[in-house]
This record gives structure tokens, C-alpha cells and sequence, in this order.
């Protein structure tokens, strides 16, 4: 029965093609995933896959891998990318360009935003089904917490702690403001 | 990732008592050293936390699922899974009861993930990257012993135990205390080197996983003004983990007993420990049966 199941197992799936993106904001960028539902194969491996793509100035929020460490490799572009550990330090502030490799451990925190001409990258995540936490968005930890723990974790006002919860809608790729209103660092 | 029992050529066990202990705002944490022979044959790491009265334990996550027993008291916890929806919501009457001065049409309903109660002889799982909080809304303390389990499957990282806090500027729970005095002084001195003089700065200097970003991003991401999203770097909170709700009681939404409920669970709550009290005379009477 090998040739009927491990002979042709299905090995490949296409996650760079545009039209089949899992996460698309119009003017943010797409993100597709093979796990092991995409992708059964994973199973044995216990590997997935994550392919981007950031527009120009677009936001990849604040998130973490829950499950997975994340090997990113820059396909086309650049992006500014920070990570951070659990001391709250900044463990990479720099640029990743094409041709480029940065591994992000499992938990720890990471934040990108391209440059000008754009980033599109694939990750390589160390679980069949890696997951993502997400600090910022509709989806986020910090909209699931109550608005008064958060408030009160802050020190505050209501309205402050409102607007970090819902003043971002979407879930995971977002327009960043424009340059000239950022502050320079 | 070190085998489970690698490190287990141990030739007396010994009963320990915590070797840390950080004094915070509403509360104490004491850790057991993680690199004793013991706990790192066990792959495990523990913590006991005493939450005071109002108290409320910071959102974080770890790199190991946890499994906590309530030693005593009782409260709330709220475990945050990505991605789920938020089930809890607070209706427009309930919005003018809770919030008398915001009672504007215009303004957005709080909502947020399931609230869970818990009371002394519960355990309460929290698996591993899932953030959680926790508040005491009794009149006595909340004492939780909380298992990390460093070497599960789950951790991908090193055996050490990590806290990652969503909130605050909490020091590491199983660090000793002048080791990280002497780090975050040397930290501050970093940080000042790369940023210039405070207030000019950009990065938080805290140890929450927001202050390690430019508070520019944040905005981005908030799209709040700079101002907000720095305040999620809490970078001059000295409270530590475990802080003190202001005022009243923490206002969450939660479903709450009846008049009927509430007096049917306190009989029920009334007869189990009539019932455990004879089952404790009936074992000191059959004692000398027991091997």
C-alpha cells in the first residue's frame, strides 16, 4: 500500500502565489501559511511555513510566536525589525534586507515595518501548526483584557486604555503613518 | 533541548524553602532557585505568589505550560487565547451602572475574553505563550504555587523559566535580587548610552516586551498618539507585578449568582465540609488500619 499513501503524499504547496493569501489588507500586504492542515506532510516534519509580503511603509503588529521558534529569511526589500526577550530588552534593532537571515526565538516579541520599496520574506517556524499572539489589533492580548485591567496595569484613564484597545481594527498587517509624522529616532 | 532527568545524579533529596523573594506593590513573590539539582533533574521551576486583597497579577506569559494550585483565597483570572472572541460584554445598561460619566452613545462597549473564578483548592492550567492575569476580589490573600514545566514539549527554548510581561516593570521572579539590581543599573547605563539623556528617549526602559520597542512603532500599531503608546512601556511604574487596584473593586464583566444561586452554593458549600469533617473523625478513629 506504499505506492496508495507515502509514495504520493503530497510534498509541495504554493504559498507564494498573491491570490492564495490567508491575511490580506489592501494597503497593508499578505501573509499565507502551510501548516499541517495546508500541508499534511508537516505532520512528520513538524515544520510550517509563513511567506509575506509588507507594502511600502505597512506594519507587521507587535506579536509573538506562541509555539515555534521563527527562522525569517528576507526575500526582496527591507524592513526595520526590532525583537525583544522577557527582560523587555532589545535583543535586534536593525535593518533585514534581502538575502538575509534572523531567528527569532520562540515568545520573544517582534515588530516589522518596510521600507520604501517594500519586504516580502518567508519564515520557517519549528512547529507543524505554529501560532501567533498578536499585541496590537482586533485580535490582540490587549484587546482581550478588560479595560480596567488594563487601566489599572497602566496607571491610565479609561479613555486611554479604550482607545489602545479599539482604536485598531485590523488584526495583524497594518498602514503605518506616513514618515514625516513620526518622530525620528 | 537537555533530556528530562539528565541532570539527575542526585545523591540526597532535600525539602527547600523559596530562596527568593520580591516585595511588590499588592503582594510577594517567592521563587525557588531553577538551578538546583532538584528542580533541574525535574525540569520544573515553582513559584509561590501572595496576592493581597485588590490585588492584581500584571498580564504575562511564559515559555512553559504552568499548572497553579490555590493554596487559599479566592478571585479572577483571565486567560487571553489568540484569536478567540471576546464573549463578555458589557451591555448599555451596564456601561451607565459602571461608568456613570461616559454614558455617550458614541462611545465603544467594553468587551474582552472569558473571565474564570477560582477559589482555594483549585488548580488552574495555563499553557505555554498563553498571556493570563489574575485578581483577588476577596477579603483575604490569595496564595498561589504556581509549576512551570521548563522541559514540556511546549518550550522550545533553554530549561530557564521566563516571564514575559504584557504590562508594568516587574523584575525577573527567579533572579536574585541583587543580581538584578546590579543588571538593570547596568541596563539604565546602556540605555542611556545608546538614547542620550531620559526624556529624549524613544525606547522604554522597563521590562515589559513593549519597552523594548521604538514607542513609534507602537503608535503605529495602536494607532494611538506617541504619548499613549508610551505608557504601555511603564517605564517609571515602580510597582512591580503584583499591583494595587485603585479605589474600588476592579469593574470587569462577569455573570454573577442570583440571590437563589448564591444561597443554594453556600448550603452546598456548607454541607462538603460537614461532609469532610466526619471523614476526618472517621480516619482519626480508623488510624491505626492505615499502612
Amino acid at each position: 500500500g506504499l505506492e496508495e499513501t507515502i509514495c504520493t503524499l503530497r510534498l509541495r504547496e504554493n504559498i507564494g502565489d498573491p491570490s492564495r493569501a490567508d491575511i490580506y489588507t489592501e494597503e497593508a500586504g499578505r501573509i499565507s501559511t502551510a501548516n499541517s492542515h495546508t500541508l499534511p506532510v508537516l505532520r512528520w516534519l513538524q515544520l510550517s511555513a509563513e511567506r509575506g509580503a509588507l507594502y511600502s511603509d505597512a506594519l507587521y503588529v507587535p506579536h509573538w510566536n506562541l509555539n515555534a521558534h521563527s527562522v525569517v529569511y528576507a526575500l526582496r526589500g527591507r524592513a526595520e525589525v526590532q525583537v525583544v526577550d522577557n527582560f523587555g530588552q532589545t535583543v535586534f534593532d536593525d535593518e533585514l534586507r534581502e538575502g538575509q537571515l534572523l531567528t527569532i526565538p520562540q515568545n520573544f516579541a517582534v515588530v516589522k515595518r518596510a521600507r520604501n520599496e517594500g519586504f516580502e520574506w518567508v519564515s520557517f517556524k519549528t512547529n507543524e501548526n505554529a501560532m501567533v499572539s498578536p499585541l496590537a489589533g482586533r485580535t490582540s492580548a490587549i484587546r482581550a483584557l478588560p479595560e480596567e485591567v488594563l487601566a489599572n496595569a497602566l496607571q491610565i484613564p479609561r479613555e486611554d486604555a479604550r482607545r489602545l484597545k479599539f482604536n485598531r481594527q485590523e488584526s495583524t498587517l497594518v498602514r503605518s503613518r506616513p514618515s514625516s509624522s513620526r518622530s525620528s529616532r | 533541548q537537555q533530556p528530562r532527568f539528565g541532570e539527575c545524579k542526585l545523591k540526597r533529596l532535600v525539602a527547600l524553602e523559596p530562596s527568593n523573594r520580591i516585595e511588590a506593590e499588592a503582594g510577594v513573590i517567592e521563587s525557588w532557585d531553577p538551578n538546583n539539582q532538584q528542580f533541574q533533574c525535574a525540569g520544573v521551576a515553582v513559584v509561590r505568589r501572595t496576592i493581597e486583597p485588590n490585588g492584581l497579577l500584571l498580564p504575562q506569559y511564559s515559555n512553559a505550560p504552568q499548572l497553579l494550585y490555590i493554596v487559599k483565597g479566592r478571585g479572577i483570572t483571565g486567560v487571553l487565547f489568540p484569536g478567540c472572541p471576546e464573549t463578555f460584554e458589557e451591555s448599555q445598561q451596564g456601561q451607565s451602572r459602571i461608568r456613570p460619566s461616559l454614558r455617550s452613545a458614541s462611545f465603544q462597549r467594553d468587551r474582552h475574553q472569558k473571565i474564570r473564578h477560582f477559589r482555594e483548592g483549585d488548580v488552574i492550567a495555563f499553557p505555554a505563550g498563553v498571556a493570563h492575569w489574575c485578581y483577588n476580589d476577596g477579603d483575604t490573600p490569595v496564595v498561589a504555587v504556581a509549576l512551570m514545566d521548563t522541559t514540556n514539549n511546549a518550550n522550545q527554548l533553554d530549561q530557564n523559566p521566563r516571564n514575559f510581561y504584557l504590562a508594568g516593570n516587574p523584575d525577573d521572579e527567579f533572579r536574585p535580587q541583587g543580581q538584578q539590581e546590579y543588571e538593570q543599573h547596568r541596563r539604565q547605563q546602556q540605555h542611556q548610552q545608546r538614547h542620550g539623556e531620559p526624556g529624549q528617549q524613544q525606547r522604554g526602559s522597563g521590562n515589559n516586551v513593549f519597552s523594548g520597542f521604538d514607542a513609534d512603532f507602537l503608535a503605529d500599531a495602536f494607532n494611538v498618539d506617541t504619548e499613549t503608546a508610551r505608557r504601555l512601556q511603564s517605564e517609571n511604574d515602580h510597582r512591580r507585578s503584583i499591583v494595587r487596584v485603585e479605589g474600588r473593586q476592579l469593574q470587569v464583566i462577569r455573570p454573577r449568582w442570583s440571590r437563589e444561586e448564591q444561597e443554594r452554593e453556600e448550603r452546598k458549600e456548607r454541607e462538603r465540609e460537614r461532609e469532610s469533617e466526619s471523614e476526618r473523625r472517621q480516619s482519626r478513629r480508623g488510624g491505626r488500619d492505615d499502612n
